[in-house]
């Protein structure tokens, strides 16, 4: 059951250490920060997460966790921006992930429910062909859980 | 050998789903 919880995070993580972002990306904890994943995004589109939006993530939290919070929120409403804006899709059934439980917890489920949307813009961008190859190049046990990640996300999708 | 022919199977599942998902069309529908 445990295992089941965290089979997802762990994969995305995995994922996203492809991205080679210059803050540290190896656990849960190290991703709270926001800097990890903000700097992924901005690979993912840098024109819509800017290097002036990439500014505002503060990379100096440190175990604080309202800045955490702070700089989740500012990354959790730009992708679902992203969402709207760029992909024209509504994720509204998409189960919003807890952000106060990453701040503070560094809650597993709610840090792979913000990866999983991570993802679905990676797969959608422009540059998705680049992303989605590099998905096919990890292990298989990575793979299957980004591909039931990506299914359940198109399955809550409004177009 | 079963187990081969399940991870032979479980590959193409994967191989199928990406390759859709590449031949998609990117961005905001036309």
């Amino acid at each position: 059951m445990e295992e089941n919880k965290t089979a997802l995070v762990e994969s995305l993580i995995i994922w996203l250490q492809t991205f080679n972002t210059p803050a540290p990306c190896r656990t849960v904890e190290d991703l709270t920060t926001g800097a990890a994943i903000s700097q992924a995004l901005h690979q993912i589109d840098p024109a819509w997460f800017s290097n002036q939006w990439l500014s505002r993530i503060k990379t100096d939290v440190e175990d604080n966790w309202r800045l955490k919070m702070n700089n989740l929120k500012k990354i959790l409403q730009m992708v679902i921006n992203y969402y709207n804006e760029v992909l024209a899709q509504e994720i509204s059934d998409f189960p919003s992930p807890d952000l106060a439980k990453v701040a503070e917890h560094s809650h597993p489920v709610e840090m792979g429910r913000l990866l999983q949307l991570v993802l679905g813009c990676a797969v959608r961008c422009e540059r998705k062909q680049d992303y989605i190859q590099i998905i096919m190049t990890l292990e298989e046990s990575v793979q299957h859980v980004v591909m039931t990640a990506i299914q359940e996300l198109m399955s809550k999708e409004i177009m | 050998d079963p187990n081969m022919k399940a991870g032979a199977a479980n590959e193409g599942v994967l191989a199928n789903f990406f390759n859709s998902l590449l031949s998609k069309k990117t961005g905001a529908p036309g």
